[in-house]
């Protein structure tokens, strides 16, 4: 790979001189021929991904020259007249579409008139580059050179040739389309014993993909209503279909990463069932559990407290979203459609929806117990009776057992929960025993006094374990 | 508008976008 | 052998006539001046005489308008299409530089310039001082180009070609009839894959036809290569064509010139797979030439 790629950069280098010398004496076409001779260097099919994206840097470096010196001219009018055209006799398809979209990009800067149908035409026009690794690359190239050119006005006047946000989201879900097509294509390339090498080297490339979500994030006319009307639904059809465990992991983090709290909390429903409809391979229990937990500090962070106004919700959440019970609906949904769901991710999802209802309702304490019931419910589907205390799903269980204790640190509380003994029979005898201990001795260290003989009664069975 | 001009193209089915290659 | 002369040819307009670029028989290039079918050819033959003083006798001078064509793999006839002749002065002696106007009003021109690989098609004229021991003459080729009007009907081209279980496309071109400064807007369509293409490519191919019956020849001729795909698609994928054939060197499809010879031209679809085998299909265009505006 060394040699290959030392071979490459060294053609990149001596191609790179002759064009910038061209470019001096003003001899376009000529620095046009060594562009292109220096883009062939990317036709190559012997480099790494990690090579190929060295050489693609060194590249793209020296066509920002020819970009410059086009725009200079064109400021200084002396526009190359179908220059756009020009490009396009290149034989090679690779070199063609990076000059395509060199030129494409000052043409744009130079005059938003053609904005919209030259966005158009560069992303479909790369729908040439059918190989993924360079296809990916490409694709990449061209979301680099629009990065601030895409139309970001709101579609009122819908024919206007600058474009308005409509036409650049469509612009970036087409090119996040085929990238992620590309990207997941790659996992069939080559032979099966590879497939480790491949997996790990279509991590490193994921990013390439990531990007055309953060490109959709900066878009500023992007309002709420257009991520639930357009984006939102534009990039989750792609991860859902593309039922690929890799792409769909990394995107639907992706998704949470990027885009802002306001869309998520109005995007509850839609996401999470999307979540439901994943690969089995996809750790779903972390995409959830990280949504819930930005979302609970989000609405935390919005007024510092959590304060519930009148409505019960937590401020900086909007009234009409219930954030408990979208989630407890679906983290339900998708327990029950992922079967093989690892009954220690079920318990974690319920963990995190119990933090979930303390960080955003303290006050809400049938909210734990709506959890509380779900999680035997769940138990009870799978059959687990009695969980051996050392299993996975057992920590997770007494993690969840826990947290009631802990956070109110009053077993009158705990008491009011209706369904936190029968979960806590789905203990065996040594975890019921340590649970036991565990709510006394937090009794004991809040001096919590229970007034009345019927409490007592009720302490008393459900620390039976030790009692009797 | 000549040098952007393309026939309109069928989409294609998103199973078929994500099936792996024959 | 006493004196001789110098013939030189001046055509009306020359300074102001468009000119075409003509390959010439050894390949190079020349200007010519642009002639079209149906126009006046006119202008002034100037006979210079090298040694002053002296006279020049002769048999007549004439000059001719020929329109040929010429089949290299036998030289030695030339087909004649087109062969007027106009008669500048009688027999007679010359004793000082002359020039003689000529006019060949509204001339036919049916057929352009041509130079391909075993024919050339080609019009000139041709000044002869006929003498008894040797004629004086001088050729002067010039340009002609046909123009068409927009051919009336110009169907586009969609088709679905297939190998049994193995690769299956639909490809369509937007015409089927393009002028020489056209642009080629078509889409390959992708039914079934099952093939591990490499790339795919479209070649513009010339087909020079000459001679008929048993020793009929074929000349093919790839004008250009272009690459519109890198990889390999699944079904399903359209992929886009766009090629500018201004760029080219191409000429109108010529069919059955004269009975003597055809240039056909060709839009050649090819597919190579990872083990470098073809798989390709062939489909014939007309070219047309446009006239400037």
């Amino acid at each position: 790979q060394e040699k290959l790629l030392d071979e490459a950069l060294a053609t990149v280098k001596n191609e790179a001189f002759k064009m910038k010398r061209c470019l001096d004496k003003n001899k376009l076409m000529d620095a046009l021929k060594s562009a292109s001779v220096m883009l062939g260097e990317l036709r190559t099919s012997l480099l790494s991904p990690k090579s190929y994206y060295e050489l693609y840097m060194s590249i793209t470096d020296e066509l920002r020259h020819m970009e410059l010196f086009l725009i200079d001219e064109f400021q200084k009018g002396r526009k190359v007249s179908d220059l756009y055209e020009l490009v396009q006799y290149a034989g090679n398809i690779v070199p063609r579409l990076y000059l395509l979209i060199t030129v494409g990009l000052v043409y744009i800067k130079s005059n938003q008139m053609f904005r919209r149908d030259l966005l158009k035409d560069l992303v479909e026009m790369c729908r040439g580059v059918q190989h993924p690794l360079r296809g990916l690359f490409l694709r990449n190239y061209l979301l680099q050179c629009t990065r601030n050119v895409l139309p970001d006005v709101p579609d009122s006047d819908s024919d206007n040739p600058e474009g308005t946000v409509k036409d650049s989201i469509d612009f970036v879900l087409m090119n996040f389309a085929e990238m992620n097509k590309l990207w997941v294509r790659m996992q069939h390339q080559g032979h099966s014993r590879e497939r480790q090498h491949r997996e790990r080297e279509r991590e490193e490339l994921r990013i390439l993909v990531g990007t055309n979500l953060v490109r959709l994030s900066q878009l500023e006319s992007v309002t709420l209503e257009k991520y639930q009307k357009s984006v939102l639904p534009g990039i989750l059809e792609q991860v859902v279909s593309c039922r690929d465990a890799i792409a769909q992991e990394y995107l639907m983090e992706c998704i949470i990463q990027v885009f802002p709290d306001e869309f998520h909390i109005q995007t509850l429903n839609p996401f999470l069932k999307s979540c439901a409809e994943l690969e089995s391979g996809v750790n779903v229990k972390n995409i959830v559990i990280s949504l819930m937990e930005r979302l609970a500090t989000y609405s935390q962070r919005t007024d510092g407290m959590s304060m519930a106004n009148d409505s019960g919700s937590p401020m900086g959440v909007p009234m009409d979203v219930q954030l408990f019970e979208v989630f407890s609906e679906q983290v339900a949904s998708i327990i029950a459609t992922r079967q093989y769901l690892p009954s220690e991710d079920m318990v974690a999802l319920q963990v995190a929806l119990v933090n979930l209802a303390l960080k955003c309702y303290p006050d809400r304490v049938d909210y734990i117990d709506k959890v509380m019931l779900g999680s035997v419910e769940v138990f009870q589907r799978l059959g687990l009776e009695r969980i051996e205390y050392n299993e996975l799903v057992a920590k997770e269980l007494s993690k969840l057992l826990k947290i009631p204790v802990d956070h109110y640190s009053n077993i009158l509380t705990v008491l009011q929960l209706k369904h936190y003994a029968a979960l806590m029979q789905h203990l065996d005898y040594y975890g019921r025993k340590s649970l036991s201990m565990y709510i006394l001795t937090n009794a004991l260290d809040s001096e919590t006094v229970i007034p009345s003989q019927e409490e007592v009664e009720q302490a008393l069975s459900l620390v039976s374990t030790l009692v009797t | 508008a000549e040098a952007t001009r393309r026939l309109n193209i069928k989409k294609q089915t998103l199973d078929d976008a994500y099936a792996a290659p024959a | 052998f006493g004196q001789s002369a110098e013939i030189d040819i001046y055509l009306d307009g020359q300074e102001s006539r468009k000119t075409a670029e003509v390959k010439m028989e050894d390949n190079k290039k020349e200007r010519l001046l642009l002639y079209y079918d149906g126009e006046t050819v006119s202008g002034k033959v100037n006979i210079s005489l090298k040694k002053a003083g002296s006279k020049l006798e002769h048999q007549g001078i004439k000059i001719e308008f020929i329109g040929q064509i010429e089949l290299f793999y036998d030289r030695g006839n030339h087909h004649e299409f087109t062969s007027l002749v106009k008669e500048l002065a009688r027999p007679g002696e010359m004793i000082a530089n002359t020039s003689y106007p000529f006019e060949f009003s509204c001339v036919e021109k049916p057929y352009e310039v041509y130079t391909g690989v075993n024919v050339k098609l080609r019009y000139f004229l041709k000044v002869t001082v006929v003498r008894r021991l040797q004629d004086i003459y001088k050729e002067l080729d010039i340009a002609v180009h046909t123009l068409s009007s927009y051919p009336d009907i110009n169907n586009s081209i969609k088709m679905e070609v297939g190998i049994e279980d193995c690769l299956h496309i639909e490809f369509e071109y937007n015409k089927s009839k393009y002028h020489l400064k056209d642009v080629i807007i078509g889409k390959i369509y992708f039914l079934l894959v099952r093939i591990k293409i490499k790339h795919m490519e479209i070649a513009i191919i010339k087909r020079e036809t000459t001679g008929s019956g048993q020793n009929i020849y074929h000349e093919n001729d790839t004008i250009a290569k272009y690459e519109i795909m890198d990889g390999a698609p699944v079904r399903g994928e359209s992929i886009p064509i766009r090629v500018f054939l201004a760029g080219y060197e191409l000429t109108p499809t010529m069919r059955d010139i004269n009975k003597k010879f055809s240039v056909k031209y060709f839009l050649n679809l090819v597919l190579m797979d990872t083990e470098d085998r073809r798989y390709f299909k062939q489909q014939e265009i007309t070219l047309w030439r446009k006239g400037e505006k």
